[in-house]
């Protein structure tokens, strides 16, 4: 409830044309991947909180607040079976309609379902609150 | 394994009214 924080590297963000969808979101992380990889450019160290209120990022090095990110914009997470070592989820922007794919480095497969796992239970804890007030 | 762990938000764009 308090929420869980991961330490992750920040690949990138695509557009997305749908919510959610196991290949869609591959071919998203499949993008952030081949651009990260072309930039050649050192990987942004974040720390990821996760809890029903939603995923909260800030830059590891300056403890910078990059976004807080409300449950009810998140639609999606995923753990990659390709790049089985990145996690993603799929938000809603904040500042129009898009969606938008963000991917995150993990240092082991076991991190990546962890965190995605975590998300998961964040969601249903969400929706349970979400059921108790309605 | 060829399992991919993916989850859908059950409270994606569920308004936070109260």
């Amino acid at each position: 409830l308090e929420g869980m924080t991961f330490q992750l590297k920040y690949l990138g963000v695509t557009m997305v044309e749908q919510p959610k969808g196991e290949e869609l979101s591959a071919a998203a992380v499949k993008r952030i991947v081949a651009t990260a990889k072309a930039s050649g450019k050192k990987l942004q160290k974040v720390s990821l909180t996760v809890s029903p209120r939603g995923i909260i990022l800030y830059d590891s090095a300056s403890n910078q607040l990059i976004e807080n990110i409300s449950i009810y914009r998140i639609s999606y997470c995923t753990a990659d079976k390709m790049h089985d070592k990145v996690f993603a989820y799929i938000v809603q922007s904040q500042h129009n309609e898009t969606l938008e794919c963000h991917a995150f480095l993990c240092s082991k497969r076991k991190m990546a379902q962890a965190v995605t796992l975590t998300v998961a239970q964040a969601f249903k804890v969400a929706f349970e609150f979400w059921q108790a007030a309605k | 394994n060829t399992n991919t762990i993916h989850f859908d938000n059950p409270v994606y764009q569920k308004t936070t009214e109260d």
